[in-house]
């Protein structure tokens, strides 16, 4: 299973994960 | 063998100069029939099945019959005594942590697909304060930014529709749409009064105090007020029966183990994470009109079998609502989704779409072979991999929540708070 997430925000938005990274349930996937 | 391998000398000479254009022109070709995109008579894209054979073989299958079989044959109670044994072989095998998990009885989960869907222990997963966060355990595949005529990369160098995606606005002859009875902020006595589960709030209760007192009903319109919406699972169901396609249905908007008070209490937090301004605004979902200095991102996250199934909200926000798209249920490994061209359009999925402090925002978990089955904590009517031929792709029914919260327009969510699920089958 996948979950897409498409989103408008902030040209200054940075993804603090990277491509194949392990990401967990709350953990941080990006900031403004 | 041996000794040719290590002793015949290496000669390097020209090809001839007909052989590099003839691969030119090739890779030329290519690139361009992957551009090209065939359209209706709308001018919406005709999703269709494409790459190698590996993907045509796996399209001549019936993956929806046997998703389901998959979904009934894991539903099937097991033994006490073979339970602890059985899931910690499946454990030891996909790499699960045991030792997170809600239940530390492993006896308690009846069948495997209990066991899959299983919760975990208050805490197990902190919550960073970030703008956004990860909705499910898994691996990120992919991110980046929606640039190119709204097309949204699926691997590097595939890429699929936007529109395709969550869906476009096609009128009734096409979609099935699902709405509920839109109330807006009444003004009465020069006050706003908003209406969250068939209770009364003034706008200062709901987004002026962190804890709201007595629900306000004025005598005026008490008569007009509809009756408070049940809260407990039974009658909740009632109001809540199957959804078949095609079919109106009342999508319902409160989860029944919360009463009226925590749901508001929710609401009041999501208002004052979003903003009250913005939350208050009638934005239409699309996305196709970012604001100026935004843009649109994207990331896909991959829940392998091992991963605990369950997906929480990636940040605070108002689901406004939700468009179902049954297809088929195609494996979405990495393997696939270099293969297969359109994979996420193709697939079963439930597009969220809403609005964060920044804009629109959605949330689209896809569906699979081995698990068909999304749950939404919300929204008991929705039912997903259902017996039966899939309608063509594009096509969706409709569900609105603006009955969940009318200050808010949709149903509020919390960062990490519990959204729903994959089920096997």
């Amino acid at each position: 299973s996948t979950i897409v997430l498409i989103f408008e925000a902030p040209k200054t938005f940075e993804f603090s994960a990277h491509a194949g990274q392990k990401v967990r349930v709350g953990q941080k996937l990006g900031d403004v | 063998l041996s000794n040719a391998w290590r002793n015949t000398p290496t000669k390097w000479y020209p090809l001839p100069w007909f052989i590099g254009a003839l691969l030119l022109v090739v890779l030329q070709y290519r690139r361009t029939a992957a551009r090209e995109v065939i359209v209706d008579e709308d001018g919406h894209e005709v999703i269709r099945l494409k790459g190698p054979w590996q993907v045509h073989i796996l399209g001549a299958l019936p993956l929806r019959n046997l998703s389901r079989f998959w979904g009934w044959i894991n539903s099937l109670e097991l033994p006490v005594w073979f339970r602890p044994y059985g899931f910690r072989l499946y454990a030891w095998t996909f790499g699960c942590n045991l030792d997170e998990i809600e239940h530390a009885d492993l006896r308690a989960y009846a069948s495997l697909g209990d066991f899959f869907y299983r919760r975990l222990r208050p805490g197990a997963r902190p919550v960073d304060p970030a703008a956004l966060v990860s909705p499910a355990d898994g691996t990120v595949l992919h991110f980046g930014t929606i640039t190119d005529h709204r097309r949204v990369e699926q691997v590097k160098g595939i890429t699929y529709s936007l529109d395709a995606l969550l869906g476009v606005d096609r009128g009734t002859d096409k979609a099935v749409v699902i709405d509920f009875p839109a109330r807006d902020l009444e003004v009465v006595d020069d006050e706003e009064f908003a209406n969250v589960n068939g209770i009364d709030y003034t706008l200062s209760q709901l987004i002026g105090s962190s804890t709201p007192s007595t629900p306000a009903t004025p005598d005026s319109n008490a008569t007009e007020r509809p009756p408070e919406f049940p809260t407990d699972p039974e009658a909740y169901a009632r109001h809540a029966p199957p959804q078949k396609y095609g079919e109106r249905i009342d999508a319902s908007v409160v989860e029944p183990d919360k009463s009226v008070q925590e749901t508001v209490a929710e609401h009041v937090s999501v208002a004052k994470e979003m903003g009250v301004q913005s939350s208050l605004r009638r934005l239409s979902v699309s996305g196709r009109h970012v604001k100026p200095g935004n843009a649109l991102f994207f990331t896909v996250i991959y829940l392998a079998p091992g991963d605990y199934h369950r997906f929480h909200s990636p940040t605070a926000w108002v689901v406004e609502k939700r468009r179902h798209f049954q297809g088929e249920l195609f494996s979405v490994s990495p393997y696939v989704a270099k293969r297969l061209e359109n994979l996420f359009v193709l697939n079963e999925r439930v597009a969220l779409l809403g609005r964060w402090r920044y804009g629109f925002f959605s949330m689209v978990p896809v569906g699979a072979t081995n698990v068909g089955s999304i749950k939404i904590a919300f929204d008991q009517a929705l039912r997903t991999n259902v017996r039966g031929r899939p309608p063509p792709p594009g096509t969706y029914t409709e569900a609105v929540y603006s009955r969940a919260s009318s200050v808010l327009n949709g149903q509020p969510l919390s960062p990490a708070q519990e959204m729903g699920g994959f089920c096997l089958g």
